[in-house]
């Protein structure tokens, strides 16, 4: 059941806008298409210059790597509530974070995997932050498994199972499983 | 698992559907857990599961254990729905490793190469990417890799 | 700090002995404060600061604002007990950086090299390594980095 | 004031040994000086082996870099309770970071600087570890400025003084600072 690489980035993309909306109110972001070819600089699907600039530093450690074939990238644009647009590298920890698992998701809704194994992925997000994230979690948990690996209590809170990692005097690990009604759930969070 | 990092003896975990959330103390053996599964599913670097060499996987032994042999993974996926091109209902997927560095695939108990588990595996999007786990730490790499291995990450999906 | 990454007006910051926390919602600026100590201090490298280029770190601009043209932050050390190798009490670092790139460093208000600068934190183990700043996902470095690193993050404190 | 790089190793290796049976209690650490030789391989101040081979990876890269001339190393040696001492990079997240917050603080106990800054380093500890970070601010507090950012709470009650830190919908930072007593401290926790 295989798509091509254009119908799951387009599905991706239209859901990465959808999903950066929800993941920063007021503000949004986008997945663009970027080509990376040595002279022409040509960029597909958006505005070239910004992007085609960025590009230009792997120029040559392209025509090693490929020849003379354009190679395809893409680029994630993200924009929080009331910034301009601006490099990805100077967004915080906790934005970052935010738009790994936009993207992630995105990538979810286009093609889904059986299951996920998220380990620690909410460790940078405050508050406000950390309840978007379980939303979707919430919103999306008949559709796949996700093992969610954390420390924090409010992540637990959203489980439909619990495993108990312990490791003994003798460095061997033990795992101990509940499935959770909501009654079970409030006493082991507390 | 068996021998597997910090855990020596057979360990069976059950994942049910939805959210299955694993907690438990610093050093515990979750990320571990993490690992096994990624080691399964064919991963080639070691460094991806925190080793330096891939025997740094086979459990090395703590106070009054001694040092496992082998290190042992088996994923057991639910094939009810055919998602898998594998005829039964079920699919085993079983990845060995000795500490001589001889290491086994197994598909269903058969022996078979690295290259059959990844193309099984490749159509449900759970390739060599292995953009379906995300390790410790790791969720930022999303944001600050390159263009091009966000696509072959879509491409893997696809 | 003036112009700086998320703080475009002037801003000053004075911290009491013992134990500041610094707290705030994502993107709220708390590790820019934590990248404006370290730019100030001599940091050459755009990407200990999160950026491609130096200028990344003069304000952009916002809703309703204007992009600032140029960045300054200043740090001034109580120099009380003649820590540092300056005959004053207080002892004051500026860096400051235009939009075409041009800067320029001074110390106790008189423009002066980098390598001024550096020379007068080093006495005090606040040297180019850095490692009394530890910034936002960068703990583990110390040990994931080469012992070489290590040794030169000790000399630099000795 | 400055001393040879010995004489802060050898201070620097006894707090790291302390530090390291407090950070990890019923376990130990110690940090050793290793030799990077193309040739001999010689290691300082211990038994030799391991890492020997661990650095010999690098030897050829050290020829390059330093001609003749012997390269030193500083190498960290943990021992979580109950495990046996393996390589680092196989220790979890939380684990990494107590071995770095105890070499810190014995780099710092060796040869104070007059402040530091830690953003969120304790992100991947666990109650438990936490705690301890948090004992080991207080009992150095007096000894130098630390400026620590954080998203948890305990971190906070730690606190001489705090820094609110918000953005307003115009992307522009704003700080408002609070000295605290003790029952302010309460108040803000809440
Ligand atoms: N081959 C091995 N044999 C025995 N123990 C091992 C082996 N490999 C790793 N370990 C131990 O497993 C522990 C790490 O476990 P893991 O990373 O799963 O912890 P964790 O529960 O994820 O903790 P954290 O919350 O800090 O991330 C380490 O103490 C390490 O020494
Ligand atoms: N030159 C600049 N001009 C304007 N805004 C900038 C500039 N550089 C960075 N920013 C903005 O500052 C914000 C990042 O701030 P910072 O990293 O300090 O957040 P933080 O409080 O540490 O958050 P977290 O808790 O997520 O780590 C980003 O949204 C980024 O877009
Ligand atoms: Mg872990
Ligand atoms: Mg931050």
């Amino acid at each position: 059941i295989r798509e091509t690489f254009e119908e799951t980035f387009e599905a991706a993309s239209k859901h990465f806008e959808e999903l950066s909306a929800q993941l920063f109110p007021g503000g949004g972001g986008r997945l663009r298409l970027v080509t990376e070819v040595p002279a022409t600089q040509a960029v597909l699907g958006g505005e070239g210059e910004a992007s085609a600039e960025v590009e230009s530093a792997d120029a040559d450690e392209f025509d090693e790597l490929t020849g003379d074939e354009p190679q395809f990238g893409v680029e994630i644009e993200i924009t929080p509530a009331g910034k301009t647009m601006k490099r990805l590298s100077l967004l915080s920890g906790g934005e970052k974070s935010m738009t790994a698992i936009a993207f992630l998701f995105a990538v979810f809704l286009a093609k889904p995997c059986p299951f996920y194994i998220l380990d620690e992925v909410e460790a940078a997000l405050d508050d406000l932050n950390l309840g978007r994230f379980l939303d979707l979690l919430r919103t999306y948990r008949d559709r796949a498994q996700f093992i969610v690996v954390t420390h924090q209590r409010r992540t637990m809170e959203a489980a439909d199972a619990l495993y108990g990692v312990t490791m003994a005097g003798d460095g061997v690990s033990k795992v101990v499983s509940r499935r959770l009604g909501p009654e079970e759930l409030e006493e082991a969070a507390a | 698992m068996k021998g597997f990092k910090s855990f020596p003896d057979r360990t069976a975990l059950e994942f049910a559907p939805g959210v299955s959330v694993v907690v438990g103390p610093n050093g515990s053996g979750k990320s571990n857990v993490t690992d096994a599964v990624l080691w399964a599913m064919g991963e080639q670097s070691p460094l991806a599961v925190r080793g330096q060499s891939m025997q740094d996987v086979i459990f090395a032994g703590g106070h009054g254990r001694q040092a496992a042999r082998s290190a042992e993974v088996e994923l057991v996926f639910d094939n009810a729905d055919g998602g898998l091109p594998v005829p039964s209902a079920e699919v085993s997927v079983l990845r060995r490793l000795d500490r001589n560095g001889e290491g086994e695939y197994r598909l269903n108990g058969a022996r078979c190469r690295m290259s059959d588990i990844l193309e099984i595996l490749s159509d449900s999007g759970l390739g060599k990417e292995g953009h379906s786990v995300v390790g410790q730490g790791r969720v930022e790499a999303i944001v600050t890799s390159k263009p091009r291995d966000r696509r072959l990450l879509i491409e893997e999906a696809a």
